[in-house]
């Protein structure tokens, strides 16, 4: 009789725009005016700032969805060594995550040890060995061009004989749509699992900030080729993208964002905070 | 898929010679949504959009095609026009060397697309000499020495010192031994990381470049604009290389930074092997990005 009940055209753009601008993917944008649209009395649409919190609040919910008690840590699990793999296209910063990573279990007094499985890309090894003794951490490299497989099976070895009691693995960048490398990924997260009980423990997605929608492509194939993600790291957040994308990629793959990347020191790295980000996203 | 998409928008236009004001509006807000989905930025699609439409409006539709096919044509021709020339080679110097910066975000494929640059330079029968210039990032001096043995091209560092200063021996240096073309690869940084900004200016004032590329992610989103304008404006580019290109990324960032500088984007990046760079296509772009 009066029509469905919306939002007035005026703040439906702006809002649209805000959220577009920081990369949550029109069809998201749209599920959630919707939900909006639905949840709030027609009285309370023409409010902006009802409205804005409502957005809010939406968000943080879709953002918070695959946090459960089942999200796996080194914190909440018994089984030793824990393996934590980490995965991304390139540059995306895994390699610093993983110092950071280091940095941080071993100031919580857990022995991080290092693979050096990234034995492709010219001097990936060594950028990760002078990582490795910043962050006053053992790690297990061979030389370039060997086996990825080989030194995480010698990083598993390591931990079991007594040299530490947690493995990151540093993997090369690679293009989701890469079959090769893809499948040359999922043989090092299978033989992560020999000799180690329930490895690799965490599979952790890093994403840049400044990637825009192709990164639920990476996530959608990172995780059918590894069988589940555990996690994603969103790094560059110290830069001017907000890394919306995150939004869409919760929302599809019910995936918890762990940490974000605020910078390219060892200390760069918060644990991921849903309503700080969602302000920060919405402002 | 955007041609069915917009086919089903136009199923009523079977026989009409003529794009009515709202056909139009219809059809654009199916673009605007495949734009916005291969991360061209808000308002460069806003701008875009309002450019195809006027044109549209009142347009006869080509003879052969139907309604949505007649739509999509113009707006392909409206994303090869923007996007830009065919054909940008490199700038060189009048007077030896020629000398090149890339410049860019962290992990943007700078160190590799200096190595891929130094490869062509070579190809073309030149003498390139390439600039170890970043002194932050952990082995990034190692990797740009291991891509120039490779190549079996020179790389010249002096270790941790100030990169200007080891840019500017680096021009010095090249005109002692006779390399034609100097290619430095700087570290990454933020367009709002005013230090590492304020070296990229003193830099340029010391070296006085031939050309400062701007080096970006295919993948990157809506901050596109962003990065491009701030760089542009602080230190001016001189053209674009757009870097993993072999993934399935649209790529709106191309048209995005072309729309907001203006610069030609002159190469893209093919694969993480040396060989892997091509010239920019306009009309492979404007397709890639329509999806
Ligand atoms: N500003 C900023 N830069 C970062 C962050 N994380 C990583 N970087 C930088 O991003 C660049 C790439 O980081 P890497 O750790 O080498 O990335 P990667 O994913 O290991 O790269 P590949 O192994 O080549 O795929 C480096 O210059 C890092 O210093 C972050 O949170 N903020
Ligand atoms: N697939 C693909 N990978 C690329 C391409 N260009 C560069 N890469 C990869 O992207 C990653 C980052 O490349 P770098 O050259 O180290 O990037 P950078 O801009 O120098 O990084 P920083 O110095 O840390 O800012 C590496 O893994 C490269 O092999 C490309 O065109 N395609
Ligand atoms: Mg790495
Ligand atoms: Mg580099």
């Amino acid at each position: 009789f009066l029509g469905a009940k919306k939002m007035s055209p005026e703040l439906l753009e702006e809002l649209e725009e805000a959220l577009i601008l920081a990369d949550v993917g029109f069809d998201t944008v749209e599920k959630i005016v919707a939900k909006v649209n639905e949840d709030l009395q027609r009285k309370e649409l023409s409010r902006p700032d009802v409205v804005k919190n409502s957005v809010k609040e939406a968000i943080v919910e879709i953002l918070s969805s695959g946090v459960t008690p089942n999200v796996p840590s080194i914190e909440n699990t018994k089984q030793r060594p824990y393996v934590s793999l980490i995965v991304g296209v390139n540059g995306t910063g895994k390699t610093t995550t993983i110092a950071k990573l280091a940095h941080r279990y071993k100031q919580m007094r857990f022995t991080p040890i290092l693979a050096a499985a990234d034995t492709f890309r010219a001097a990936a090894i060594e950028q990760l060995t002078i990582w490795a003794e910043r962050a006053g951490v053992d790690i297990i490299a061979h030389k370039e061009g060997g086996s990825p497989a080989a030194v995480v099976f010698d990083a598993v070895a390591a931990a079991n004989s007594g040299k530490g009691e947690m493995v990151i693995v540093d993997t090369a960048g690679r293009l989701h749509t890469k079959k090769n490398l893809m499948a040359e990924l999922a043989k090092i997260r299978r033989v992560a699992a020999t000799n180690a009980e329930g490895a690799p423990h965490e599979i952790l997605l890093v994403l840049d900030a400044t990637s825009g929608q192709n990164a639920i492509s990476q996530a959608r194939q990172f995780s059918e080729w590894l069988e589940g993600l555990t996690g994603i790291v969103l790094t560059k957040i110290d830069g001017t993208a907000k890394g919306g994308v995150v939004v869409t990629i919760a929302d599809e793959l019910s995936l918890p964002i762990l940490f974000l990347g605020t910078g390219e020191k060892i200390e760069d790295l918060v644990r991921f905070d849903a309503r700080a980000f969602v302000n920060a996203l919405i402002e | 898929n955007l041609t069915l998409r917009l086919q089903s928008v136009f199923q009523k236009l079977k026989g009409k010679g003529t794009l009515s004001e709202q056909d139009v509006s219809r059809a654009m807000r199916e673009i605007r949504r495949a734009l916005l989905q291969a991360d061209v930025n808000f308002k460069v699609v806003k701008d875009f959009i309002a450019e195809v439409e006027t044109e549209a409006v009142g347009s006869d539709v080509f003879s052969g095609l139907n309604p949505g096919q007649h739509v999509i044509k113009l707006v392909n021709q409206h994303l090869i026009k923007l996007l830009g020339e065919k054909v940008s080679k490199l700038k060189v110097a009048s007077k030896p060397p020629t000398t090149v910066m890339l410049v860019g975000l962290q992990g943007s494929g700078k160190t590799t697309a200096c190595a891929k640059l130094a490869r062509l330079i070579k190809q073309a029968h030149r003498f390139p000499l390439l600039v170890a210039a970043d002194v932050y990032r952990p082995a990034a001096i190692d990797q740009l020495e291991k891509l120039g043995a490779k190549l079996e091209i020179e790389v010249f560092s002096r270790g941790k010192q100030d990169p200007v200063k080891t840019a500017t021996e680096a021009v010095d240096y090249s005109r002692q031994k006779g390399w034609d073309t100097v290619i430095i690869d700087t570290a990454g940084r933020l367009h709002i990381d005013e230090e590492l900004m304020n070296e990229l200016k003193m830099m340029k004032q010391k070296v006085e470049p031939t050309e400062i590329l701007l080096i970006a992610d295919a993948m990157t989103g809506q901050d596109a604009v962003n990065i491009a304008s701030s760089f542009d404006e602080q230190l001016g580019i001189d053209g674009v290389i757009l870097t993993k290109m072999d993934g399935d990324a649209r790529g709106g960032a191309a048209l995005s930074i072309r729309a907001v500088t203006g610069k030609p984007i002159k190469f893209v990046g093919m694969g993480e092997k040396l060989e892997m760079i091509e010239q920019f296509h306009p009309d492979r772009m404007a397709s890639r990005i329509l999806g």
